[in-house]
């Protein structure tokens, strides 16, 4: 499934 | 997190808290974009949309808090402090916002990741950041002449992307799968338009001369 992507960087 | 990412977030740090300090401490705002600065706080605001909903990671939270803190209350200070607004030179600051941010936006719709408010907003985020700098690259031409905290700030921020660059290489071949094509175009956009203004700024810094741009 579409892996949430996860905005880790600011 | 590698020392790319940590040394970009802290050159971006830096960069900020170099104007914060330039305008609290000499009370004047000479040579810097209000516009440029409110479009940095419509970035901030647009890409953190998130901060109370994702828990991150204390430094991604703090960090967060602190960008968008510094880039209003630059923005309060140029527009209501009583000392720092007389220094604002409007007549110069005359970037209509409206031509970076809705192409901007326009692009988000059209070009994102997911077609999900947050996606689009954070993508518009993206692409706004890589041209928010131009009213101030085009305020410091009209001007000619630059002083060196302003160049430094300058140079911070375009120095800031370009260590996200190494750091978006190191994490393409580092992880699987992790590929953001939108952030590296974007961020790849951004530093190019900074590299003019790195040509002259090394030329002035290796001459040793006040930091001159062509008109």
């Amino acid at each position: 499934e579409e892996q949430e992507d996860i905005k880790d960087e600011l | 997190m590698n020392i790319f990412r940590l040394a970009g977030d802290m050159t971006h740090l830096f960069s900020v808290l170099v104007l914060l300090l330039k305008i609290h401490t000499i009370k004047s705002c000479a040579g810097i974009s209000l516009k440029t600065q409110e479009l940095y706080a419509l970035v901030f605001t647009t890409r953190y949309l998130d901060i109370f909903t994702d828990f991150i990671s204390l430094y991604n939270t703090v960090m967060k808090l602190i960008f968008l803190g510094s880039s209003f209350s630059i923005v309060w200070y140029i527009r209501r402090h009583k000392i720092v607004r007389r220094s604002y030179d409007k007549d110069q600051d005359t970037f209509r916002h409206y031509f970076l941010v809705i192409p901007c936006l326009v692009l988000a719709v059209f070009i994102n990741h997911k077609f999900t408010f947050k996606e689009v907003m954070w993508t518009f985020s993206l692409y706004l950041e890589a041209v928010a700098i131009l009213p101030q690259l085009v305020l410091l031409q009209r001007t000619r002449n630059i002083d060196n905290l302003t160049g430094q700030y300058v140079f911070l921020l375009g120095a800031y992307r370009a260590l996200y660059i190494l750091n978006w290489i190191y994490r393409h071949f580092t992880e699987p799968h992790y590929v953001h094509w939108i952030t590296w175009i974007a961020g790849v956009v951004q530093t190019l338009l900074y590299a003019d203004f790195f040509y002259y700024y090394f030329q002035s810094w290796k001459n040793n001369e006040k930091l001159q741009l062509p008109a």
